[in-house]
């Protein structure tokens, strides 16, 4: 497996908060557990309305979900699973040769 | 050569800088390679210089791709770009213009050292790999560290940051040789180009303020046609804008800077897509995707090179 699997069960959700109160919710969280904010670059740039997509990892995605659902917070999954997108992104002659 | 390398997947940076070797020695009509200096992990930094040699006065174009190490899809396209351009040039007679009266300077891999760390251990790594003396966390945001309104709203002073800004302006060697690479040559280069993921967008200055550059017009037109002859493609739609008002605001970028220090026609690129695979573009959305761009990036500087004083 590519990067020793090490993204096997890490998800990609999107997020855009409705109020600033979410906004700021999320922030929080985001800042909390150092997450990979795809978009925007910055945690600063969170606001209402603005479209997050971040990556989480396998073993805090459950909690994190919890804590969206709690708070109301509407979410999508963009990205299942990123290591099979991470595979399954690689041509066949890719994956020839690495084999 | 040109057909034996295959452009529509990723290439680690060995792949990548063999490939550039191996134009230089195979196309020297068109093509001069060299290096604007080293990276912080001792990596050169190479240019190609593309276009038909002259004695006159040409006017250049820069273009670079990676500022951001996992944006792989920049890259593809600075490749796919130099190889469109050797492959057309005696039949296309776009392209045999721009390259008979412009110089195209194209850096593939602007980040080599975060590009290889991508490869190599973190697919999702932003940031230079420079070292900071009195935290854990290494890297600069690459697109952060310019001279103007340096570290200003957008950016940030914390070293464990994304958008980290360094401890000064062109801390990063490679953010200072092309800086000085731009500054000794801004009288002939009249365009800079950088390309990014994701978003779908073509942004001009500024990115650090909320106001209307001197030369609007002239920008905003080829801006609207570059995502029109882009959408004429495959459909794919891409928003234009002043970057503060299109994407965010952000201090310290190449694009500003570029502008700011003469080059009248700024803009960045945010290549595919909106998210659905957002940094993971599969390889086989390589070619639809650079297709569209190159057709973009010629109106660009055909629109330049006509109809812009």
């Amino acid at each position: 497996h590519l990067y020793n699997n090490r993204y096997a069960g890490d998800k990609v959700i999107r997020l855009t908060p409705k109020t600033e109160k979410e906004a700021y919710a999320l922030k929080k969280i985001y800042h909390q557990l150092k997450v990979d904010l795809w978009q925007p670059s910055s945690i600063v740039h969170v606001s209402e309305g603005t479209v997050t997509d971040v990556h989480i990892p396998q073993n805090s995605s459950q909690a994190l979900l919890a804590f969206f659902q709690e708070a109301n917070i509407k979410y999508k999954i963009l990205i299942e699973d990123l290591q099979k997108t991470l595979e399954n992104g690689r041509s066949l002659q890719t994956q020839r040769n690495r084999r | 050569s040109l057909p034996e390398y295959n452009y529509e997947v990723y290439h680690s940076l060995e792949e990548i800088q063999s490939w550039m070797h191996h134009l230089n020695k195979t196309h020297s009509s068109l093509i001069h390679m060299f290096s604007l200096g080293r990276s912080y992990e001792g990596r050169s930094l190479f240019i190609l210089k593309l276009g038909r040699r002259s004695q006159a006065y040409k006017r250049a174009v820069w273009i670079d791709c990676g500022v951001h190490a996992r944006e792989w899809i920049g890259p593809a396209f600075c490749q796919w770009f130099v190889r469109e351009a050797l492959l057309t040039y005696r039949t296309d007679p776009a392209m045999k213009k721009l390259l008979n009266h412009m110089y195209f300077y194209i850096m593939p891999v602007f980040n080599v050292d975060g590009y290889h760390f991508s490869w190599t251990h973190d697919r999702f790594w932003r940031k230079t790999r420079s070292r900071n003396s009195k935290f854990h966390c290494r890297g600069v945001d690459a697109n952060r560290n310019w001279k103007v309104k340096w570290c200003d709203e957008g950016a940030s002073i914390h070293p464990c940051d994304d958008t980290y800004c360094g401890p000064f302006p062109e801390s990063e060697p490679e953010v200072k040789a092309v800086a000085n690479f731009l500054r000794k040559h801004r009288k002939y280069i009249k365009a800079y180009l950088s390309f990014h993921a994701y978003a779908q967008m073509l942004l001009y200055p500024y990115s650090y303020k909320y106001a209307t550059i001197p030369n609007f017009s002239c920008v905003e037109s080829a801006a609207y046609k570059a995502v029109k002859a882009l959408r004429s493609v495959h459909g794919i739609r891409y928003r234009y804008g002043p970057a503060s008002r299109t994407l965010y605001v952000s201090s310290g970028s190449s694009m500003d800077w570029a502008y700011k220090n003469g080059i009248p026609y700024a803009f960045a690129f945010e290549l595919r897509d909106t998210g659905h695979f957002g940094f993971l573009l599969p390889e086989m959305l390589i070619r639809p995707t650079c297709t569209e761009t190159m057709l973009a990036v010629k109106n660009i500087t055909m629109h330049l090179l006509k109809k812009c004083p």
